[in-house]
């Protein structure tokens, strides 16, 4: 599936 | 990370800190939303489900401890705690909230990265996120004159968004591929959504007055 972004954020 | 995230993160622990201090120096709530707290509270639990799962470093751990108990201890002592409960502008803090988590589900059902449960709710997330201050700012607005620290809370507030959308141009630019568009317009509406309140602000510290909201 698509790719998701890094959730690195808060 | 990059210093407008870090500075981002820490104008939002200040804003955090500030309402602590605010209602355990003065035992009273008065003129902060608590439906704007629930739906912060909500904001932390259904982003960071990611907290046992994907470690990512002790900061952003810790960060998000902090975040989740400090959001439910603040709604815990508003509804609880005997003197703070009884500060509680209960009829000013009327705005109908449950709208608003009924648009952001429906529209993070829309729209998302990935159709996957817990990138549903970070999107959700994002969007409640961005229209949670719509209850504090209404209450604002009612209740007329705005205490010191109430004024510092929701202005530390506005302003870590808009750190974090130079830190989404920062990002863009050192990696092209780098694309968050739905934190990055959502941030976009959130901190726009500040932007008379600001005005307000930035007037009432150049006359060195209070800051008075029109009603």
């Amino acid at each position: 599936g698509a790719r998701s972004s890094p959730k690195d954020e808060l | 990370m990059n210093i407008f995230r870090f500075l981002g993160d820490m104008t939002h622990l200040i804003s955090i800190l500030i309402l602590l201090l605010k209602i355990y120096a003065t035992k009273s709530c008065s003129g902060i939303s608590l439906k704007t707290q629930e739906l912060y509270a909500l904001v932390f639990l259904t982003r960071y489900l990611d907290l046992f799962t994907d470690f990512i470093s002790v900061y952003n751990t810790v960060m998000k401890l902090v975040f989740i108990a400090s959001s439910l201890a603040i709604v815990w002592c508003m509804r609880n705690h005997p003197l703070v409960r009884r500060s509680y502008d209960k009829q000013l803090d009327t705005f109908r909230h449950y709208f608003l988590l009924l648009a952001s589900f429906l529209l993070a059902l829309l729209l998302h990265e990935k159709f996957a449960f817990q990138e549903v709710l970070w999107a959700f997330s994002i969007y409640l996120e961005a229209v949670a201050i719509l209850p504090q700012l209404v209450l604002l607005q009612r209740s007329g004159n705005v205490d010191n620290l109430t004024g510092q809370y929701v202005f530390f507030l506005g302003a870590y968004r808009a750190l974090y959308i130079f830190n989404w141009i920062y990002r863009y630019f050192i990696d092209p591929h780098f694309t968050r568009w739905i934190a990055c317009v959502s941030g976009l509406v959130q901190t726009a959504l500040y932007a008379d309140f600001f005005y307000y602000y930035f007037i009432s510290w150049k006359n060195n007055a209070k800051l008075q909201l029109p009603a």
